[in-house]
């Protein structure tokens, strides 16, 4: 009996769960819609950037590459390996198949 | 039992899959909020200064940041057209998309560390749909993971 | 392009999350470690 009064819990349990799941889906969409209809706007675009003294300070005295490329654009990071002078090699491969990629060097100095 | 079982493994990959979810939501909501603070903190600038900055002092998004330590050498090969480019650092790099980069700038008012003052509630709150500021007022109060 | 697949992290432009940097991130960061 006890297990059968435990099945009917989790099962108006799990349905209590599936609505709050739909409701989280169809917040999400409308948001990425708003999102989207924020970058599309032409007023938002003309004011939606940053100036490199706020990247500056956004990262302290760090180097600083900004990369804008077009949608799509791969960005590969190999797991960095042993190199033949016994340092890691890092890199970063950026390839776009629609335009070219701008980069920029931003550093206080 | 088998039946009980079967549900309590059901009933839990949906609370994990709401939990997932619900991080997502709030992450679309600080972008959200970042991106109309943006919006409105330049909209101002360039009307108290009666004109917009010059082209080469700012950064259009959407972009990414790499960043790396002063003292790194980055050697950079760069194809003919552009369209592709490798970098090789001889040290540790992070990398950061503009949402991360805004929330630095402190444009998501500290709320993904639950960090924020009634006055800047407030304003975030008007940033988004009626429906999802009570997520807003969760997160002000420290509820995001 | 001597690298095989699994031995590289992928993101796409205003396509993947910010998740997979974060991933990007903590996997140099161990590297270092």
């Amino acid at each position: 009996q006890e297990v059968l009064e435990q099945v009917e819990v989790l099962k108006a349990n799990i349905a209590e769960l599936e609505t709050q799941e739909k409701e989280l889906d169809m917040q999400k969409a409308c948001l990425q819609q708003s999102i989207k209809h924020l970058n599309e706007d032409p007023s938002g675009c003309r004011y939606s950037y940053v100036t490199h003294e706020d990247i500056c300070d956004a990262f302290g005295g760090d180097t600083l590459l900004a990369v804008m490329a077009p949608s799509g654009t791969q960005l590969e990071v190999p797991v960095p390996e042993m190199g033949q002078n016994g340092q890691k090699k890092y890199q970063v491969n950026l390839r776009s198949h629609v335009a070219p990629i701008q980069v920029m060097l931003i550093n206080r100095e | 039992a088998q039946e009980c079982r079967e549900l309590e493994t059901e009933r839990l990959r949906r609370l994990e899959r709401i939990k997932q979810k619900q991080a997502q939501l709030q992450e679309l909501i600080l972008q959200q909020i970042a991106f109309k603070n943006l919006v409105q903190r330049n909209r101002q600038l360039e009307e108290k200064n009666n004109r917009p900055p010059p082209p080469n002092t700012i950064i259009h998004l959407p972009f990414i940041i790499v960043n790396t330590s002063k003292n790194t050498i980055i050697d950079c090969s760069i194809s003919n057209d552009k369209f592709e480019y490798l970098f090789n650092f001889d040290n540790l790099f992070e990398i950061h998309d503009d949402v991360e980069v805004l929330k630095r700038m402190g444009l998501a008012f500290g709320l993904e560390s639950g960090r924020c003052t009634q006055e800047q509630l407030k304003i975030a709150r008007s940033f988004v749909p009626k429906a999802l500021q009570p997520y807003v007022t969760e997160m002000a109060q420290g509820a995001i993971n | 392009s001597s690298l095989t697949p699994s031995a590289t992290y992928t993101y796409k432009f205003t396509g993947s999350p910010s998740k997979e940097l974060n991933d990007i991130n903590q996997m140099i960061r161990q590297s270092g470690v």
